[in-house]
């Protein structure tokens, strides 16, 4: 795993709280906002399972600590996107909070139902740029979340070792979570 | 791949794979010192990803250099690929895929930057 540059990370009282809110004019039309927040709400839970932080959606996208959006090409954060595929999304390290999807890509809920080749697992996608907003940088383990790329048509959702192991060293485990219930996973990730 | 029957080469083009980056497949095997057209394509991607800190990208050239050559070794490394130096296939099969925007390694943007434990 690794951090960004001086290791930054979300400073907050315990129990951290942060929360995060949709942008009011920057969505895709072919999801809609329940369902699109439906899968965003699961993302955040699987880092929220494994570090004392909790994540909570509001109403107000300004005052958000995370604020989330799609967009095309040059969107003012001088890192344009690039059409389909490519830059599929981009995320900035705490205390930024931006969260930017590539409005060009075919986003997927269910990839069983949708029959694009270039359709991109919005989930998977979800759960790494949070990865980043939380302060992890990418990872150099092909299973973990916190890998750079992801081939369309793929899911992978599930936060391995590597990427516990980063966000935990940031912000400590949260009390409920256990290391076996991690490595039942990978071990049936490894058998498959 | 190439069909049994035939005695041409079929190319398999995966359908996604005629979008951004795909053109990178021409580098496979290229070889330093080599110019190839359009390397300085390959270039401006690895400085989008951090590995190639410069003032601009305008004076960028198709060659095969020893820059080029250390900025595949990082590349391989970050990956977690073989750290060969060289274009190879498993090399130019990651470079292609879709991939998340923020660097790989440290930058001059400290929005973006990254260190490795």
């Amino acid at each position: 795993f690794a951090y960004f540059y001086g290791k930054p990370r979300w400073i907050r009282q315990a129990p951290v709280k942060l929360t995060y809110a949709f942008s009011k004019s920057n969505m895709i039309d072919y999801i809609s906002l329940k369902d699109t927040r439906t899968v965003f709400k699961r993302a955040f839970s699987r880092w929220a399972q494994v570090i004392p932080v909790s994540f909570m959606e509001i109403e107000d996208y300004p005052s958000a600590d995370i604020r989330i959006g799609f967009y095309h090409r040059d969107h003012g954060d001088g890192k344009p996107f690039d059409g389909v595929l490519g830059v599929l999304a981009h995320a900035f390290s705490p205390e930024n909070g931006r969260f930017h999807l590539d409005a060009s890509e075919t986003w997927a809920l269910d990839l069983e139902t949708i029959k694009s080749s270039v359709a991109v697992d919005l989930e998977s996608v979800a759960t790494h740029e949070i990865g980043h907003v939380l302060g992890l940088a990418h990872s150099a383990v092909k299973d973990a979340v916190m890998y750079p790329s992801l081939r369309p048509r793929t899911k992978k959702v599930d936060l391995q070792i590597d990427d516990v192991y980063g966000v935990q060293a940031l912000y400590g485990s949260n009390p409920n979570f256990r290391f076996s219930s991690l490595l039942a996973s990978e071990n049936s990730l490894n058998k498959g | 791949r190439i069909s049994p029957d035939s005695s041409s080469t079929v190319i398999t083009v995966d359908s996604y794979n005629t979008t951004t980056w795909h053109d990178f497949t021409r580098f496979l095997d290229a070889e330093k010192g080599s110019r190839v057209s359009g390397m300085s394509e390959l270039k401006k991607y690895f400085n989008r990803f951090g590995y190639l800190p410069l003032p601009d990208t305008d004076n960028l050239t198709d060659v095969f250099d020893t820059q080029l050559e250390s900025v595949v070794l990082a590349y391989q490394t970050n990956l977690g690929l073989p750290a060969t130096g060289k274009l190879d296939s498993d090399t130019i099969s990651m470079i292609v895929l879709p991939r998340c925007g923020v660097s790989d390694t440290k930058t001059h943007d400290t929005r973006f930057q990254a260190t490795k434990r």
